[in-house]
């Protein structure tokens, strides 16, 4: 554990709060893609299945455990609360699962580490994660007021994004054998997603003005 | 080992 791998985590944890404190405080989930939370949802269930069979540090299982049970919080508010879920923009929130999961469990299947289940829904989960976010990116991009907590919430998302790759940086200069190329090269097309994003995003904050992205 | 040191972040 070094401070960058710390920094990520925590940023990771404050979007989710973030995210949750809106839809509680304002009952709205409005400008938020169920999808990419859904698929956040099947991101920590099929890597964190590691919960059950192998034990790294009681911080781990916590995150985990935390990880899992806000995600599975934030779809239950979007799907089935009586008032949140009627802020949901259906309409706008297109994006196919299928070209998002279909192509990432292909190349779990061909590129991993080794052929077992686990291996490969992990293998799965972290590809998956490196795109989960585009369903919310096209969706803010059709959304003309894109509100400050769904702007914060996916700008905290991309700290977290950054501060993961320092720790690998951090981690291939200190500690031998550390070659992840599976984790390292979908790191980077995750975080680069987020590229356009924060250029509109440090524009907007710059000039005081609320996030607006172009068309 | 190399499979801890791969699954030791979140």
């Amino acid at each position: 554990m070094n401070l960058f791998r710390l920094c990520g985590d925590m940023f990771h944890l404050l979007s989710i709060m973030v995210l949750l404190l809106k839809i509680r405080a304002t009952r709205s989930c409005r400008g938020i893609s169920l999808k990419t939370q859904e698929l956040y949802a099947l991101v920590f269930v099929c890597r964190y299945l590691d919960l059950f069979y192998s034990f790294i540090s009681v911080y781990n299982s916590f995150m985990k455990v935390t990880f899992l049970a806000t995600a599975f919080s934030i779809v239950r508010y979007m799907r089935y609360d009586k008032v949140v879920k009627q802020t949901y923009d259906r309409e706008q929130d297109t994006f196919r699962y299928v070209f998002l999961i279909a192509p990432c469990l292909l190349l779990a299947l061909v590129l991993n580490h080794r052929f077992t289940l686990t291996e490969v829904l992990w293998t799965f989960s972290i590809y998956l994660e490196a795109v989960a976010i585009l369903p919310q990116l096209v969706l803010m991009q059709r959304t003309q007021n894109i509100d400050n907590l769904t702007a914060n919430y996916v700008a905290l998302l991309g700290a977290y994004r950054g501060f993961y790759i320092l720790n690998w940086i951090y981690r291939f200069a200190t500690e031998r054998h550390y070659r992840q190329w599976i984790v390292w090269i979908s790191g980077v097309i995750q975080t680069a997603l987020y590229a356009d994003f924060f250029f509109y995003y440090a524009l907007c904050w710059k000039a005081n003005k609320r996030l607006q992205l172009p068309a | 080992n190399d499979e801890w040191q791969r699954k030791d972040e979140l």
